[in-house]
């Protein structure tokens, strides 16, 4: 809300191709990283646009990739043909470094479709194919029984039950992995908001307003420090 | 800034309170504010209505979301606040009812404060809670303790949650801001949120401001 001098105090700004490209280029490499070992992509469009605050900078990418088919025999599990996706990239450049906020891919053509439905999720750089312990149902039954007994949820019908414990799950895990990244002494688990997915979350209680940052400007106060 | 500093322990505070389901912490995050502000000039801590700012704040856009600055605002041109028990809240948008004959507390102008975080201490000890907006990441799974997030993951760039610093101090040395929530005493601890200070955590030092009580 407040003044035009910081972050996010300023609005987007159409970007030129050069000033892009190397955020497009940590994008890239970025989600390079995070294929199959063999297999990589390459860079075809970038359009974007840019919101500058203090030293710092926040791009907003939209990028076509080529993800070009695994050809090393020794590591290529299946033949894959080559395809293009299209991705919504944000990365912020602060104190000489560049950082991936978010990262949305899919397929170019149902993804223009989606286009207008456009979700995207913050980024958790740990691994999905770690095996689940063999008790993890049961214990995550056991969780979510708890759960709806500590907050009163009741469902009205069998697959809405079955359909929150799914989220219930997922949200476990997905709490775990903030857990693991957590620098703090924070704890994270079961809470009463744990049956609903993150987009329900995000529209129901969350405030988008507020990263757009375009109310009145107020007056800045002074701090003099006492001596 | 003195080493810690508990606005709920000198009474500047009310009991935490629960937006429901509706996207309106930009007005628990103001109230709060209000509240203290009103306390710290008045000596009178008065318990003040978001429905007035959710109905009447006719800038900000409701359960959809809303700015602080703009509630400021309207608080100004409306000529005031009523108190929660005048003009209850319902948890959703309805005609505005307000009413200028009930207004019990008024602001006379309002300001951004400074986003070096040793700064907003020093002001927030010498001048009550803080109306500040964080991004929420982790906030939907967090049961207690002090919440510092990998930067990229809680970026200052992706704010969306309004809240109230009532306090700050060290826990094992690890340095804290206590946050005032609006999602009711079952959530965090006591309804309160525990960020780490100093590292500009979350956004937390970005968009801090506050009502002025002559």
């Amino acid at each position: 809300a407040p003044s035009r001098r910081d972050a996010g105090a300023q609005a987007w700004e159409p970007a030129s191709p050069e000033l892009l490209r190397r955020p497009a280029r940590f994008a890239l490499d970025t989600y390079n990283r995070g294929l199959a070992a063999g297999a990589r992509a390459v860079l075809g469009t970038v359009s974007g646009r840019v919101r500058r605050a203090g030293r710092g900078s926040l791009y907003s990418l939209k990028v076509t990739l080529e993800e070009l088919p695994c050809t090393d025999p020794m590591v290529c599990q299946l033949p894959v043909t080559k395809k293009t996706l299209l991705c919504s990239f944000e990365v912020s450049y602060e104190l000489g470094k560049h950082a991936l906020l978010k990262q949305d891919c899919g397929p170019v053509d149902t993804k223009m479709k989606d286009d207008k439905n456009e979700t995207s999720s913050p980024l958790l750089p740990l691994s999905d194919r770690d095996p689940l312990p063999q008790d993890f149902y049961v214990r995550m039954a056991s969780l979510f029984k708890y759960f709806i007994t500590t907050y009163n949820r009741t469902y009205e019908t069998e697959e809405e039950a079955q359909w929150r414990m799914s989220i219930f799950i997922n949200n476990m895990i997905k709490a775990q992995k903030i857990q693991a990244l957590d620098r703090g002494t924070a704890q994270y688990g079961v809470t009463k908001f744990s049956d609903l997915t993150e987009e329900e979350f995000r529209t129901i209680y969350l405030n988008p307003l507020l990263k757009e940052e375009l109310g009145k400007k107020m007056r800045l106060v002074k701090f003099v420090g006492d001596p | 800034a003195p080493p810690e500093w508990d606005w709920r322990k000198k009474g500047a505070v009310t009991k935490v309170k629960n937006q429901g389901m509706c996207g309106s912490c930009w007005a628990f995050s103001v109230t709060g504010n209000v509240e203290g502000q009103w306390f710290l000039k008045r000596g009178d801590l008065l318990s003040l209505s978001e429905q007035e700012l959710v109905d009447c704040d006719t800038v900000d856009k409701a359960c959809m979301g809303g700015l602080p600055s703009n509630a400021y605002s309207a608080i100004e041109t409306l000529g005031g606040l009523e108190t929660e028990d005048d003009y209850s809240y319902s948890g959703h948008l309805q005609t505005c009812s307000f009413s200028a004959q009930k207004v019990k507390v008024y602001i006379n102008d309002s300001v951004e404060l400074s986003h070096n975080e040793q700064e907003l201490a020093a002001w927030l000890a010498k001048n009550g809670p803080i109306s500040i907006a964080i991004n929420a990441f982790g906030m939907q799974f967090y049961r207690h303790g002090i919440s510092h997030p990998l930067r990229p993951l809680c970026s200052r760039w992706f704010i969306d949650h309004a809240v109230l610093l009532v306090g700050y101090g060290n826990r094992s040395d690890v340095p804290f801001w206590a946050i005032k929530n609006s999602w009711g005493t079952d959530w965090g601890e006591e309804g309160y949120y525990y960020l780490h200070r100093g590292s500009g955590a979350c956004g937390v030092n970005v968009m801090a401001s506050s009502a002025v009580v002559n």
